[in-house]
């Protein structure tokens, strides 16, 4: 049992009860800044909780999610690290309270719950939602092709039992379509940093056609900048870019759906894994990645916070 | 539960783009039930896929017919997860 949220082991795997719980711990232990955000339920009835940093009232937010595709538990172990981090030091630490005291911060750290449980107990290898269709034998849908961006173009398959299945429409998962009208809802988001795991990478768009966003020069610069700081703790090595550039071409991404609703700051991190460990990137190098997550993170944070738009 | 006994990942390397088509062509086969883990794109960029125990013959053909260098990077998948439940274990207590 986790003592308080400060005793978090982040080198064991948790069920899904257990993270959020994790995160109700960190909600009781700074009640003054940290509040839970109910803002949708998953396709097996899951709920969505966004953690909300909060000290004032009619701040524009800075959006950041984890572990879309779910059975890569550094993601979310990362975002939750992250989050603890944020409550510990606002108060303590200059940089969080100065972001703190300008933005709202809403943290979703189970981005595809139902895929979480089911790598748990069925497949631990499952990376699509959970959502059945009558008429296909094949179930789940990647949700980060399933964006309203660019939608069922290349780099996505309309093959339902392919692991990257765009769904029969955009907005189609339920997981997608709530965070969708959060950003929709909110209006005044800043910035957008998904947080995936697996071959050392910070993205920004495009992804669903290989032509430079109109902020490419701004863009690649706080990449960079934030790729250095990350290198920084243990010297791991990521490539900056546009998504089609650094990976391949891919539509239906959600950072490209952000920037193309007017959110500049769009980030996606690909967290420390070669791949050798089979995405269970062993115990004791999970604090180590979200400690040097979070130097690359709060480059691009500070970076939003000094160029409001 | 679903367990991975005798599934491997490999590594693929391609040479040249033409290489790249053809592990494209490769990734459309759906009946091998393949796990791109990096999709083909570029041939700076190695190929990660896991490949299912029943498959792995027929992509290793594929692969070798074609000439495209592999290696195998998880000899068998639940091997490794079977010793990071142990390693689990063994932190719980």
């Amino acid at each position: 049992k986790e003592r308080n949220s400060g005793a978090f082991n982040y080198g064991a795997y948790h069920t899904l009860d257990n993270l959020y719980r994790a995160i109700d711990a960190i909600m009781l232990d700074y009640k003054s800044i940290v509040s839970k955000q109910l803002i949708g339920h998953s396709y097996e009835g899951r709920p969505l909780y966004v953690i909300k940093f909060s000290t004032g009232a009619n701040r524009p937010g800075i959006w950041i999610d984890a572990g879309i595709h779910s059975r890569e538990w550094v993601t979310q172990a990362t975002a939750l690290w992250t989050a603890h981090k944020l409550a510990a030091e606002y108060g303590k630490d200059a940089f969080v309270t100065s972001l703190l005291n300008n933005y709202d911060v809403f943290l979703l750290p189970v981005t595809n719950p139902d895929g979480y449980a089911f790598t748990h107990t069925t497949n631990r290898m499952w990376r699509k939602t959970r959502s059945i269709r009558s008429g296909s034998r094949c179930v789940g849908v990647d949700p980060n092709r399933n964006w309203n961006a660019g939608f069922g173009g290349p780099g996505a398959s309309s093959d339902p039992c392919s692991d990257s299945y765009f769904g029969p429409k955009a907005e189609s998962e339920v997981e997608v379509k709530a965070v969708a009208d959060f950003i929709r809802g909110h209006s005044n988001i800043k910035g957008f940093i998904s947080i995936h795991s697996y071959s050392q990478l910070l993205m920004f768009p495009y992804g669903y056609k290989c032509t430079k966003p109109a902020d490419f020069e701004e863009l690649n610069d706080v990449g960079n900048a934030a790729a250095m700081a990350l290198r920084s703790l243990y010297g791991t090595q990521y490539k900056v870019g546009t998504i089609c550039s650094t990976i391949y071409q891919a539509s239906g991404g959600s950072i490209d759906w952000t920037y193309d609703v007017g959110i500049k700051y769009s980030f996606a991190f690909e967290l420390r894994d070669t791949g050798r460990y089979g995405f269970l990137l062993p115990a004791n190098q999970i604090l180590p990645t979200a400690q040097e997550t979070w130097l690359g993170l709060k480059k691009i944070l500070e970076h939003i916070r000094d160029n409001p738009y | 539960e679903k367990t991975f006994i005798g599934e491997q990942v490999l590594r693929i390397k391609a040479s040249n783009g033409d290489q790249i088509v053809q592990l494209q062509d490769l990734q459309s086969l759906a009946h091998l039930q393949l796990d791109f883990w990096t999709n083909p794109s570029n041939p700076e960029i190695p190929v990660d896929v896991r490949v299912p125990f029943e498959s792995l013959q027929s992509v290793k053909i594929y692969l070798e017919s074609n000439k495209i260098d592999y290696s195998i990077m998880i000899e068998d998948l639940q091997e490794v997860i079977n010793a990071e439940k142990q390693e689990m274990i063994s932190s719980e207590r």
